[in-house]
């Protein structure tokens, strides 16, 4: 965490919001009750108690606005994406305080990412700011200065050790339960924003994605998706979760059927860009989000009937599909539309991978990823060979999670194909 | 990798100094930001952001400074708030 230098002197702050955002499906009374609950996040932590007042009576400590482009500070607005807000420090300055949201974001909650910016999120964010806390750099913490998706529940929400540790150095430990208001407050307490029922929201408890394990693992346009049960999680190229919470499958991928309740392996298709999830013996074609018709079998691929697959990816350097199943592959020739001959092949063939991986993918700079259980190995661009000091535990690398290499849960990487070592042989030319 | 266009180079001093990974120009000096200390800034930029410190604009960090962000700068006392000494 990183500390501003200045702090309140007072333990009770009052806050208020002036302006509204214009263009937002939040009701004023929801932007007040998300506002609220951010502020909670914080006061239950340090003690520090928040009063609303009515700001055209009072001007609070927090004076709350929704504003475009210039708005008379030193930091205008630049319009939808760009800067989201900003709230500057504690002090004595009429400004002290104050927090500033771009009106011409989508201010949104409750809703899937990509469709609006979580104004809960952001508004713990700059709380955060007119407490005293600069940005962190700490992977967990809400002081990151990038946006990462919605942060769940507010009710639920709980600050990361990270800005726990920079809020107490602030304003001390809370050794008593938080402060109540003692006024009345200027509407009824706010209750949490609802949310419809969703039909294609997984009844089953989201996984840790920390355990690994995934069912499959595919970079799907820049972006890696981690598929495990009916969730997903990915990663922006930048190497960011977009949420550290997983999404439901069926609310992103349209028309895949509800009884699909995993994706045993992932790929976009190099030629038209489509993006196959794999099921079973079959498999079904997506044009983005959209299913493009009925699922096909897995025989159109090459493979034998009644096989499933274990991994599937299109490798760069000769444009050719791979599919492996244990310990064997086959290659399917995308612009012929037709299966390699002489396959399968033993996957040692890829020296130091391991036997029925989990899912491979190749990254944004070509390099090939293998992975099984909570390890990954990397074969470097064009090669069939695995890089020295593989495999490695994935998740610090891919999802954001801690090292935990003497943790005992940690499985073991399984033991990987025979690495190539001096023998006696001969190889002929044409061998 | 390396920003060549006075576009790009531009642009990349205006964000890194934005948030506090250049400081401001100073009007007296007309000064240049030199290619060396502009890639010190990216590598501390990439390493706030957890992104390999490669000091170049590669995919990741120009995927980075794109992201929607709050406004404030991330290192404190470089971005306007150093105070001047008065000679």
């Amino acid at each position: 965490y990183a500390l501003s230098g200045s702090v309140w002197r007072k333990r009770s702050l009052t806050w208020g919001v002036r302006s509204f955002p214009q263009g937002s499906q939040l009701s004023h009374d929801k932007v007040r009750t998300l506002l609220n609950y951010a502020l909670a996040v914080w006061g239950s932590e340090s003690g520090l108690s928040f009063h609303e007042v009515d700001t055209q009576r009072q001007e609070p400590d927090i004076l709350i606005d929704f504003v475009r482009a210039y708005h008379q500070d030193s930091y205008p607005f630049d319009g939808l994406g760009g800067t989201l807000a900003h709230a500057f420090f504690p002090g004595e300055h009429p400004i002290s305080g104050d927090t500033h949201f771009d009106d011409e974001e989508t201010w949104t909650y409750g809703v899937k990412d990509g469709e609006g910016t979580d104004l809960f999120a952001v508004a713990v964010h700059e709380f955060g700011h007119a407490l005293g806390l600069g940005h962190s750099s700490a992977p967990s913490s809400i002081m990151r200065p990038f946006y990462q998706g919605p942060v769940g529940d507010p009710a639920k929400y709980r600050l990361s050790p990270d800005d726990l540790e920079g809020l107490q150095q602030l304003y001390g430990r809370v050794h008593q339960t938080p402060h109540r208001p003692t006024r009345r407050p200027l509407a009824p307490p706010p209750q949490p924003p609802t949310q419809l029922p969703d039909r294609n929201r997984p009844s089953v408890p989201a996984p840790d994605r920390c355990e690994g394990n995934f069912d499959a693992i595919a970079n799907i346009r820049g972006e890696t998706f981690f598929f495990k049960g009916p969730w997903f999680w990915r990663l922006q190229p930048s190497g960011q979760l977009v949420s550290p919470r997983p999404a439901g499958l069926h609310r992103f991928w349209e028309g895949l059927p509800v009884q699909v309740q995993m994706v045993q392996a992932a790929y976009a298709r190099p030629g038209d860009g489509r993006i196959l999830l794999f099921s079973g013996p079959q498999f079904w074609v997506f044009r983005d989000r959209q299913l493009d018709g009925p699922p096909r079998p897995l025989t159109e691929l090459g493979l034998p009937p009644g096989e499933v697959v274990d991994a599937v990816f299109s490798w760069p350097s000769n444009g050719k599909t791979y599919l492996i199943r244990g310990q064997r592959y086959w290659r399917f020739d995308e612009a012929a539309r037709r299966a390699d001959p002489g396959y399968p092949r033993d996957l040692s063939l890829w020296e130091g991978a391991p036997p029925a991986p989990d899912d491979v993918t190749v990254s944004n700079t070509g390099d090939t990823y293998f992975f099984k259980g909570a390890h990954y190995w990397r074969f470097p661009k064009g090669s069939v060979k695995v890089e020295p000091d593989f495999p490695q535990p994935m998740g610090p690398q891919w999802l954001d999670c801690p090292a935990s290499t003497s943790d005992p849960h940690v499985p073991k990487p399984p033991q990987a194909t025979p690495r190539s070592r001096a023998c006696d042989c001969k190889c002929e030319i044409n061998r | 990798l390396e920003p060549t266009r006075a576009q790009d180079v531009s642009l990349l001093v205006d964000w890194l100094t934005r948030y506090g990974y250049l400081p401001p120009p100073d009007p007296a000096q007309a000064q240049l930001q030199s290619p060396a200390k502009l890639r010190d800034a990216l590598k501390v930029m990439q390493r706030f952001a957890g992104l390999p410190e490669t000091g170049l604009m590669d995919s990741q960090t120009v995927g980075a400074m794109r992201k929607p962000r709050c406004s404030l700068p991330d290192v404190l006392g470089a971005a306007g708030l150093v105070r001047r000494r008065r000679r």
